[in-house]
């Protein structure tokens, strides 16, 4: 009988410790404990570890504040591609995909590469559309277009644009 | 970027990770996180990895399995193994972290960017979230 554990991560692209307010680190530790609580969820239930990951991924997907799915940032045309990997340790199975937009949640398309495919890895529209053909939720673009990302691309396009040194902060890189 | 790593209860390790690149990059570029064995990668005799951070590099690298070699190759502890892989990384341009579970014990989280949103849970558990160097 193993221990279970989790581990999350919301993404290198924090704001400076200066930058952010007790509110926002606050909205960030919640959401944060969230997909650990969706996670723990699982395992204390003897569940899989592959579940467990699965619905913690989901979580952060579904939160505008992390840079995955809902929170996704914009590519330089103004375009959202999200990419995601999925990996069992039990057998080494796999499933990826790369430059998709549409699944709410892209470690379920993912991972039905992973369960449903010959492949391991899939990208851009066959990847969309073999993933219609499986049982996934699909969003418009809307919901995955927030103003703060909008701003954010905006931002560094008039940056590239005025030749201005790249200063931005790792939120700002990173997303 | 956002991911997750787990042990159950069976000893089979898992990872996961999802992302959206990051802000204005160029339309069709890929980074690690759906690289198997860059930025997402797992085996249940060494450890399930997640990373985030300047995905070239970590491609590059081979970050995640880089780690799962050190364990079964050097005999590296997780720990050193997954900070050794982010201290290279650093020195080569590769700004970011990970996220790493072995067969036993505690995960590994390090990082080398200024934070990371970060949490994780163990037997006990208590749910324990981080952001800068806290």
């Amino acid at each position: 009988m193993a221990e279970p554990s989790l581990a999350i991560h919301g993404g290198a692209g924090t704001l400076p410790l200066t930058g952010m307010d007790p509110a926002m680190a606050d909205a960030h530790h919640t959401a944060l404990r969230a997909a650990l609580a969706a996670g723990w969820k699982v395992l204390s239930k003897s569940g899989s570890a592959l579940d467990a990951v699965t619905v913690a991924v989901m979580t952060l997907e579904d939160d505008d504040l992390f840079n995955a799915a809902r929170g996704a940032v914009f590519n330089a045309d103004g375009k959202l591609e999200m990419d995601a990997g999925i990996m069992s340790g039990r057998d080494r199975a796999a499933g990826a995909v790369a430059g998709i937009c549409g699944p709410r949640n892209p470690i379920l398309a993912a991972r039905a590469v992973m369960e449903h495919s010959e492949t391991v890895l899939l990208a851009g529209r066959g990847a969309e559309e073999f993933l219609a053909a499986q049982d996934i939720e699909f969003q418009s673009f809307d919901y995955f277009c927030t103003e703060r990302r909008v701003v954010a691309l905006n931002q560094e396009l008039a940056r590239r644009a005025s030749g201005a040194p790249d200063t931005r902060s790792d939120a700002d890189r990173h997303g | 970027t956002v991911g997750a790593v787990a042990r159950d209860a069976a000893g089979n390790l898992a990872a996961g990770t999802s992302t959206g690149g990051f802000t204005a990059k160029r339309p069709g570029r890929v980074g690690d996180t759906p690289i198997i064995g860059a930025g997402t990668f797992a085996d249940n005799a060494t450890c399930a990895v997640s990373t985030t951070g300047t995905g070239e590099i970590f491609i590059r690298f081979t970050a995640a399995s880089e780690i799962s070699a050190r364990i079964r190759y050097a005999s590296q502890t997780l720990e050193q193994a997954a900070s050794g892989v982010i201290a290279e990384l650093f020195s080569n341009g590769g700004d970011g972290g990970l996220i790493a579970i072995g067969r036993a014990g505690p995960p590994s989280l390090p990082f080398n960017s200024s934070g990371m949103y970060r949490g994780f849970v163990l037997s006990d558990g208590v749910f324990r979230t981080a952001i800068h160097r806290e």
